[in-house]
C-alpha cells in the first residue's frame, strides 16, 4: 500500500555479470567526487556492448550496494573497487536504481 | 575539471 504521496521508493535488484575481455564495462565513481557529495559506489560510465550494458537494467547513476554478498555500504571506495576487480569471472551485484535527480548529478 | 573527474573513475 502506498504510504506517502512521494514514497521514497527504492528499486533494488540483483545483476549477475560475467567478466568479458574488457572487464565488465562499467566506470565507477565515488559519490563524494560528484555533486551528490555522499559516499557510495555509483556507475559513472557504461561501455556499449559490454556485459554491464548488455544486461539492460544498469544505467548511469545506479548505486552498487553489494558484490558477491559482501556489502559495500560504509566500505571505502578503493577497497570496494578492489573487491569488484578481484571478484573473479562471475560477479553478483546488488544494485539500487537511482532516480533522475541522482542520475543527473552523477 | 573533466580531466580530474575521469581520473577518479575506476573501470571494472
Amino acid at each position: 500500500s502506498r504510504s506517502s504521496a512521494t514514497d521514497d521508493f527504492c528499486y533494488v535488484f540483483v545483476v549477475e555479470l560475467e567478466r568479458g575481455p574488457i572487464g565488465l564495462g562499467m566506470g565507477l565513481i565515488d559519490g563524494l567526487h560528484t555533486p551528490l557529495c555522499s559516499p557510495g559506489i555509483y556507475i559513472r560510465t557504461l561501455i556499449e556492448d559490454s556485459p554491464a550494458a548488455a544486461d539492460g537494467r544498469l544505467s548511469i547513476g545506479d548505486r552498487i550496494l553489494a558484490v558477491n554478498g559482501t556489502s559495500l555500504i560504509g566500505a571505502d571506495y578503493q577497497s570496494a573497487v578492489d573487491l569488484i576487480r578481484s571478484g573473479g569471472k562471475k560477479l553478483r551485484f546488488l544494485v539500487a536504481k537511482s532516480d533522475m535527480e541522482i542520475a543527473k548529478k552523477i | 575539471r573533466q580531466a580530474r573527474e575521469t581520473q577518479q573513475v575506476s573501470d571494472v
